[in-house]
């Protein structure tokens, strides 16, 4: 799943 | 989460523990450059601005607490521990912090996905994660002795950023509107910087011999 507008990897 | 992310957080996370074994147990920070590890303190410190504003996973958060938490003790350990920081040459580490951070600084204000003050962080934070290795591998070139574990700790940090990149070949054949040019480029750049240190990783490991870069 994406989570737009945010930075999901680290 | 695919496998080349997971394997490529953990292989970071190993970087980190390694590191750690060695200030902990060794209790020795010798070969290891402090501007560096200064500078991946100002990468997550910046980067991670968005920690208690955006919720994405639990694994998410620990290991950004782990990162955050890990990179400001091993600095401390490197500048304050008594015995730790005996070991620390500062007369070899002698690369400028300013050098890095002010052009990263200004391309962030020029690139960014949005101009607000977390977005330019978050940039600043990706470009700057991009050169951060340049005081180690410098250090490294004018160490003679290159100890097992700090060829090891920046083996593995290389080996984390290759595994990001497949990372995003696999999010990008497999997720729709995966574009993430700001990350992708830095990334790049960060691996190739790598190259020349996996040559001779790879060559004093072939020949069973001990790592040494050529000045």
């Amino acid at each position: 799943g994406e989570l737009v507008g945010m930075h999901d990897e680290l | 989460m695919n496998i080349f992310r997971l394997a490529g957080d953990m292989t970071h996370l190993a970087s980190v523990l390694v590191l750690l074994l060695k200030i902990h147990t060794i209790k020795s920070c010798a070969g290891i450059s402090l501007k560096t590890q200064e500078l991946y303190a100002l990468v997550f410190a910046t980067r991670y601005l968005d920690i208690f504003t955006d919720f994405i996973s639990l694994y998410n958060t620990t290991m950004k607490l782990i990162f955050l938490g890990s990179s400001f003790s091993i600095v401390w350990y490197i500048r304050n521990h008594k015995i730790v920081s005996r070991s620390y040459d500062k007369s070899q580490d002698t690369f400028r912090h300013y050098f890095l951070i002010i052009p990263c600084l200004l391309l962030a204000l020029l690139v960014n996905e949005k101009f607000t003050f977390k977005e330019v962080m978050w940039a600043f934070s990706i470009y700057l994660e991009a050169v951060a290795i340049l005081p180690q591998l410098v250090l490294l070139q004018r160490t003679r002795n290159i100890d097992n574990l700090t060829g090891q700790y920046v083996f593995l940090l290389g080996a984390y950023r290759a595994l990001y990149i497949l990372n995003w070949i696999y999010r990008y054949f497999t997720e729709t509107h995966y574009v993430h040019w700001i990350t992708w480029v830095s990334g790049l750049v960060q691996t190739l910087l790598y190259a020349d240190f996996f040559y001779y990783y790879f060559e004093s490991w072939k020949n069973n011999k001990k790592l040494q870069l050529p000045a």
